[in-house]
């Protein structure tokens, strides 16, 4: 399950929400859908939303929750 | 860096009064996303620094040979994100990288030290462009926020979790050598976490790509992102070739350790016809830009190496290291010794190296490699915004790759883009009040248009005068940008109504922006209108023969009155601006004006047309490049 998941930015509508309240939703978002999606960064200024690890799957299940934007692949930038 | 802050008008002598207007650079910290930093570099030494800016929220993160003890008063914070390179790539091999801020690559050294390193005597590669290497801001501090790990690969995701830790941090600059094109701003990490951070009230710049000199293939576009391409310094490492049959012809030499050729002519053979190397020079093709030559053919060391070029006919050639003694040719002379190579039947040659040569005119030139315009997410806006020195730049290096040398020499416009954050963070000590867009605009409106030699900046590729879609407004010149005398100015208002112009949802703008905005329909929104400190301007085709463009300028200079300078090199086009007089009383004070292109819409498709706009008092003189395109 593992190999089939890919990395993606998870922009969210929240923006009422103390850090801390944020975070344990992203959380609770993440479990929702998947008992073993795995966050990697929960974001704080730079967006509202946080990363994860997800399959296609996954990635419906949560577009469609209420306070979803976008579910964005991650891509790779390079040194110039 | 050494050299480039003389060419820049800033002078070497960190002691000196050319230093006069970085007094309170101490204050400012510049942020860099890149592969991490060799905090042992004497570029990074602290003599003479006080106690950290009490602003500065950061941290030295530890991890493998890297202890908190690492950083000082100059490198103050250094922190590594790699959650999302390994999940995508697995773990690293930790025989390659290090799981810590200490730089594997050899990159981020390189950049940091550019844009802000301490100023260390005798600094040089291999003998090369030697002198005092300095930063563009050597007072200022530096926070590494190491986000980009083996092969030069930086996700989004790490890159993000790096831009918004160094806004938690309180960075003032962030400098991005990083990139990948075409991206909408919504999918696009980097634009989308720099326009956060520029309503925080840093300065970002980002350098535009490597992929010049194709058209439209420029990165890091977002109008709010101050985007840097890259020119060539007047240092040269010449070379001189002489052929058996008494030719000489002029080349670069590639950076190598220890003597030269011997005196007397050797024979050369062709790479490409496979013969043996031992006791020969080697004339190899170089078919690519790669910015690392092949070395050592047929698993046998030449006396040296020919890397004649097979692409384009331009005169830039890019310095690199080699293990023996080698010179780089363009095409046309390339072919020259092809020719000879094939056709003599006991072929000789030998290299004469000169060392380092300053002063060669005409400089800057576009570097080919430095990715070109029209901006290919939003024509509307002109990008590249500027160049600065890209070219076989000296800079700190790292202690585990290459080169045994504490220096490198490197080109790219990741080079190019340190220069302008260091030169951004002398002005946001000089300014302290100045809003990222307010530094961009000093920069863009005092940059130079010419050459050391008077005449119109070149296209290394080309070998012609450049245009405002390679250059921008031009190169950098931080003196003239210390008092711009007006200003365009942005807030995040201006960036929101850019989004309404450019057709995002309000889904999009607040993916953007994280803000909760709708762009109200009946209003006519136009990207013409951001009060952007160039003009680009796309015709379409049968449309109407006239575009409004509408700007707002600020003093900063105090009372006077500017009269405008229209300049455009095809008839086709018609520009006149409104009030062509505007006076100001006192600083701060705004006015607007608005230019009216008329243009004759039936020229071809491809069609473009360049000029610019000039404000003075006589005492500034503040121009906007224009670039008109016939779609």
């Amino acid at each position: 399950a593992f190999s089939e998941r890919s990395s993606y930015v998870v922009h969210t509508a929240v923006t009422t929400m103390t850090s801390a309240e944020k975070f344990k939703w992203y959380e609770s978002s993440v479990k929702s859908i998947s008992a073993s999606g795995e966050v990697l960064y929960k974001y704080n200024h730079a967006i509202n939303g946080f990363s994860a690890r997800l399959t296609p799957e996954e990635v419906e299940l949560l577009s469609g929750k209420p306070g979803i934007l976008a579910v964005v692949p991650e891509v790779v930038y390079k040194l110039e | 860096t050494t050299r480039t802050p003389t060419f820049l008008g800033l002078g070497d002598n960190v002691d000196g009064e050319d230093l006069r207007h970085n007094g309170s650079a101490s204050d400012v910290i510049v942020g860099v996303i890149d592969s991490g930093i060799w905090p042992e570099s004497k570029s990074f030494n602290d003599i003479g620094f006080g106690p950290v800016p009490i602003s500065w929220k950061g941290e030295c993160e530890e991890g493998m040979n890297f202890t908190a003890s690492l950083c000082n008063r100059k490198l103050i914070g250094a922190r590594f994100f790699l959650k999302g390179f390994e999940a995508e790539m697995g773990p690293i091999n930790q025989s390659d990288d290090f799981r810590s801020p200490r730089d594997s690559l050899g990159h981020g050294t390189h950049t940091s030290s550019i844009a802000a390193g301490s100023a260390v005597k005798e600094a040089a590669f291999l003998g090369y462009a030697a002198g005092v290497a300095r930063g563009m801001a050597p007072l200022a501090r530096i926070a590494m926020y190491k986000a980009c790990w083996l092969g030069g690969f930086c996700v989004s995701s790490d890159v993000l979790a790096a831009i918004d830790k160094a806004m938690e941090d309180n960075v003032n600059i962030l400098s991005l050598s990083l990139a990948l094109n075409r991206l909408d701003y919504d999918k696009d990490s980097i634009a989308i976490g720099a326009l956060a951070a520029t309503e925080h009230g840093v300065f970002v710049a980002a350098a535009g790509g490597n992929d010049g000199p194709t058209s439209s293939s420029l990165a890091n576009v977002a109008p709010w992102l101050t985007t840097v391409g890259a020119g060539t310094l007047d240092r040269k490492f010449p070379a001189t070739i002489i052929l058996g049959n008494g030719k000489v012809f002029p080349g670069e030499s590639l950076l190598f350790q220890g003597n030269g050729l011997p005196d007397e002519m050797l024979p050369i053979v062709y790479h490409r016809f496979g013969k043996e190397v031992e006791g020969s020079i080697v004339l190899d093709d170089l078919r690519f830009y790669d910015n690392e030559v092949r070395q050592s053919k047929n698993g046998k060391e030449p006396l040296g190496m020919i890397y004649a070029n097979m692409v384009f006919d331009g005169t830039e050639l890019v310095a690199t290291y080699a293990q023996s003694p080698s010179a780089v040719v363009g095409k046309e002379i390339g072919d020259e010794i092809r020719h000879y190579v094939i056709t003599e039947s006991n072929p000789t040659a030998t290299i004469k190296f000169n060392g380092t040569v300053i002063g060669y005119k005409p400089s800057p030139m576009v570097a080919g490699f430095s990715s070109r315009g029209p901006n290919s997410i939003t024509p509307e806006i002109l990008k590249p915004d500027l160049i600065a020195p890209g070219v076989n730049i000296l800079a700190a290096w790292i202690g585990v790759k290459g080169p045994d040398s504490e220096f490198n020499i490197k080109s790219g416009t990741s080079m190019a883009c340190p220069h302008v954050s260091g030169i951004a963070a002398l002005l946001k000590a000089a300014h302290p009040e100045w809003s990222p867009a307010a530094i961009r605009s000093a920069m863009m409106t005092t940059a130079k248009t010419s050459s050391n030699d008077g005449k119109p900046i070149l296209d290394s590729a080309t070998g012609k005068p450049s245009t405002p879609f390679a250059h921008g407004a031009g190169q950098v010149s931080p003196v003239s940008a210390f008092k711009p005398g007006l200003i365009y100015d942005l807030t995040a208002m201006d960036y929101l109504h850019f989004l309404c112009a450019s057709n995002y949802t309000s889904s999009q703008i607040k993916i953007i922006t994280r803000i909760e905005f709708s762009c109200d329909r009946s209003k006519e929104y136009r990207i013409s209108e951001l009060n952007y400190p160039s003009f680009a301007v796309t015709i379409n085709r049968g449309g109407g023969g006239a575009y409004t463009y509408t700007r707002i300028v600020t003093s900063v200079g105090g009372a006077g009155t500017y009269t405008v300078k229209v300049m455009s090199d095809v008839k086709a086009v018609n520009i006149s601006v409104e009030p062509a007089v505007l006076d100001f009383n006192n600083v701060n004070e705004k006015r607007s004006y608005s230019v009216i292109f008329t243009v004759n819409p039936s020229m071809p498709s491809g069609t473009n047309s360049f000029g610019s706009i000039e404000w003075s008092d006589g005492k500034h003189l503040v121009r906007s490049p224009v670039a008109l395109t016939w779609t």
